[in-house]
Parts: C-alpha cells; structure tokens; sequence
C-alpha cells in the first residue's frame, strides 16, 4: 500500500478516528511503515494513540513536519494536531498560497512511508479539502444509522470536486461498515441498502460495534495493542489484509 | 421554557440533532410552542423531521425567517437547513457585519415561540459561534465514551468566549448522557466520572441507547412519532419535564 489514504465523512461519530488508528496499528503488525497525520483540531487521533497535542499546528509551523512526528507505543508514527482555535480558524478558511505551501511541506514526508492516514475532521471544509488534495484514495467510514448514508452523496461530490481541481487522480478505496450490531434490524437493514446501491464500492470486511474498540481509546491505545483477542481487534486484521490486496499488490 | 436553547458540542455523533428533533417533539407534546433550527449544512435535523432541505440557506436570502419555517408532523415547527456547499462556505468565514444581519432576523422570530432548539453542527466554527450568539442556554449531549469527555474543556471555552463578546448571560443548561449502554461497563465508569466532575451541570435524566431512536429517525419521525411506548420516548419526556422545572418555572 504506497499511498495516502484520508479518512474522510463529513457526519459525525461514524469512526472515522478509529478507523485510522486501529488500522494503522494493524497495518504495523504487517510490518508496513505507516504515518497517521491527525487532521482534526479535536485531536482524537492524537489522543488515541496516547500523545499530547502540540499547543500550535505543525502544518502552520517553520519547522519541517519531520521534527513534528512522533512515537507510538502502538507501532505507527504520528503526526499530532494541536487544539488551538486560532490556527484551526486560520486553516479554515480558503488561500490558495497557504494550500501550496502546505502541499510542499508535505511532499517530503509522504513518500518516506508504506502507508499515510489522514484522519479528518466531521466537516466538508477546508481543512478536509487539504486532506483530500494530499490523498491518492479516500476511505469513508459509515455507521449502519439511518443519517449515515444521507451524507454520502455530498462526500462524492467533494471528493470529484477535488479531483478536478488538483488535476490528479483520487478514488473512493472504499466505504467501510462500522459499528455493525446485528441484534439491531436496523443495522442488517442499512448494510443491505448500502450494498445494493454501492455495491463494489462496499469493502467487504464490516467492523462490528465492540466495547473493547471504545475502551481501547480511554487507554490512549489501538484495539490491537488493547485486547489483541477481541472480535474488534480481528475485523481491523482483516480489514489490512482486504486493502492491501485492493491496492498493494502489483 | 422562554428561551432559545442551543443544543451544541464539537464531537461528532454524540446525538445533538436526535436531541434537538425528540426534545422538540416531547415540548410539543406539553403544549409549549416549538421551534427547532437547523444550523448544520447536513440538514439531519430537517430531514429527520421529515422534511425537504432547502436549495440556499435562509439566514442568508432576503426574505424573513418567517417565510421558511414548516409544520412537522410531529408538532415542532422548523426552519430548514441547506446543503448549500457555497452559503455554508460563506457562513463558515467569520464576518461581523454578516453577524449582526443575522442576528437582527432572528429577534423578530425568536420571541414567537415558548421555545426554540438550535440544531449545532459537528464543530466549534462560526456557525456554532452564531448559534450560541442567539442562544440563552447551552444542551451539550455527550455519549458515554472516551472521546467524549475531551471535547468538554474547548466547548465550555468557546461559551465563555461568545458569551463574553455578545455582552449576555449564556449559561451550560446541562450535560446530557446519551446512548447510555447498560451492558458496556465503560459507560457506567464515563457517566460516574462525568457526575464527579461536573455534578450539578449533569442532567438527571439520561438517554438509553435504543433503536426506536435510531429507527425512527429513518422515518422522518421523532422517536415520540414512531413509538411511544419505546425506552426511549419514555426519556425524552422525562427531559423536557426535567428541563421544564429548571427553566421556566417561575
Ligand atoms: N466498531 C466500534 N465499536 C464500538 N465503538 C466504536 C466503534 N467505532 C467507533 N466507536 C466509538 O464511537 C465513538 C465515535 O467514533 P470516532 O470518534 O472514531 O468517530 P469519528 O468519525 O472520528 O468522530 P468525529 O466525527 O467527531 O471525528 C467513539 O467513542 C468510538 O470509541
Ligand atoms: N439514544 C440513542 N439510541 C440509539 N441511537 C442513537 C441515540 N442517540 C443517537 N443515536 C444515533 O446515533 C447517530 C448519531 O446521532 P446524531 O446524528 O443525532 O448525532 P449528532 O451529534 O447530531 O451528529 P453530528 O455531529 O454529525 O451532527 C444517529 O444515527 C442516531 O440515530
Ligand atoms: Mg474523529
Ligand atoms: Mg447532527
């Protein structure tokens, strides 16, 4: 898998920072050099995979991103956000010259990795179009909720709107089904719904909803490092093995 | 409950606009006036109303608020949001002058109902900060995980802030658990810290995590709508009676 990934849905809470911890992690035990870069002034990832954020942004700083990049206990490197509301206001709003600089800074340190996730934010703005434009596959985590699959037709319109402008090519890798409980109908309802309209597009691994996945993140650690034995640190196993045949093997 | 309710909080998918559609319902429900406004570009709370999103965002058209708002077939009345990608553009870039226009179409809205709740999107943005200009209290749901409790400290920030800047008393209303799972241990451990924290703040009331809520909202419909003997319209009832004799008894 040579690429950046973003991990991209503009709704909220469907596991997108879990996504890109946990398969960042699995992706290690592969032994596949992988880099998160937190994208989100939450700090989620950062957090997540139990590092403090910085107090400003590293993609706003003089310094090259490489001093910036960190450690985890968990295998993956990290490039952590920082909260601070006035670099995330800063970076909110659209300039084409800071995109480029921005752009730069980055083309030093995507190609030192196997793997990059970018974990974004819930929104449609800036900051996820950076992302996008930095991404050669966009990977679209989705709840079996109801709101889920309402937002999807904006993220494809962004992400074709991207494309376009950056004059490169960016696919959707995959929509991946998240937090699946089969006690719900619900649940089977939408998965079937998402499968009939998107079809290919569908990874065929589904991450089901676990405990052990959320109390990993309160131990600032991957399902993986957490509880290596639970089903949730399984799906994300499987779901390494399903994108590096997708896209790694030549 | 005279007033203007902002129901807000950074992190995604905590339940904001499944509070905002159900509490609305349960008000109507006691036969206080209701008005729900959508101010997150995904539209959910509108479309969880049942109702068609609308092609540019009413805070920005020329004709009052007024001409916008629609009857729901579960009593609250509704201002639409837009998916608009350039209006949300335009609302997301700070601009005072564009605020005070805002703000002035409001008040000759805002008094017409016993209560209005303010859908917030997934962020701490200008929308958000618009929304909490407007507002007289703060509903902050928060689920019962790890990421959760993060966000607090930024978003209790953020209201001093505005609250600062708009020369108005702006109070937290309360800290609602939501999708409390009673098999997962972790959600026992996050609501006992969240109490020992932040005691008084925190709602009596908590939302059990039940389909009903979810599936209801696949319907168009508040929970009350589609099921009223379910876990979870029980809930919202006692909220509303619960934020009925903090607010607006005498
Ligand atoms: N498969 C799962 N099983 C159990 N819990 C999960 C699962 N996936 C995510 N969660 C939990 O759901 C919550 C939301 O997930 P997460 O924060 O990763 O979503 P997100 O899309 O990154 O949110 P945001 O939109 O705020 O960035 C977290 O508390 C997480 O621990
Ligand atoms: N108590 C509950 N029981 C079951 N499902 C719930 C409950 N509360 C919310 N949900 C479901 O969880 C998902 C997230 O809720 P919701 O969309 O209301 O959150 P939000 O904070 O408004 O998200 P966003 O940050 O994207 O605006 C929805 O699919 C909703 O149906
Ligand atoms: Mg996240
Ligand atoms: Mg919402």
């Amino acid at each position: 898998m040579s690429g950046v990934l973003a991990i991209a849905n503009q709704k909220g809470g469907v596991g997108k920072t879990t996504t890109a911890v946990n398969l960042a992690a699995a992706f290690s035990l592969a032994g596949i050099s992988c880099l998160v870069v937190d994208a989100d002034p939450q700090c989620n990832a950062t957090t997540g995979l139990g590092v403090q954020p910085l107090p400003r942004h590293p993609w706003l700083m003089r310094e090259p991103l490489e001093e910036f990049i960190q450690r985890t206990e968990d295998g993956p490197l990290l490039l952590p956000s920082s909260p601070c509301r006035a670099d995330a206001d800063l970076l909110s709003t659209p300039s084409p010259p800071r995109l480029e600089r921005i752009q730069r800074r980055f083309n030093r340190v995507l190609g030192q990795y196997d793997a990059v996730l970018i974990d974004c934010p819930p929104s449609l703005g800036q900051i996820t179009r950076i992302a996008l434009s930095l991404a050669d596959h966009v990977l679209v985590p989705l709840q079996c909720e109801y709101f889920a699959m309402e937002g999807l037709a904006l993220m494809s319109e962004l992400i074709r709107q991207v494309a376009a402008q950056s004059d490169r090519e960016l696919s959707v890798a995959g929509i991946l089904l998240n937090q699946f409980d089969p006690d719900w109908q619900l649940a089977h309802e939408v998965a079937e719904e998402v499968r009939r309209h998107l079809g290919p597009q569908v990874l065929r691994t589904v991450i089901p909803r676990d405990e052990a996945i959320s109390a990993a993140s309160s131990h600032g650690r991957s399902v993986l490092g957490y509880d290596i034995r639970s089903r949730g640190a399984f799906a994300y196993v499987l779901l390494a093995l399903e994108l590096i045949k997708r896209f790694m093997l030549p």
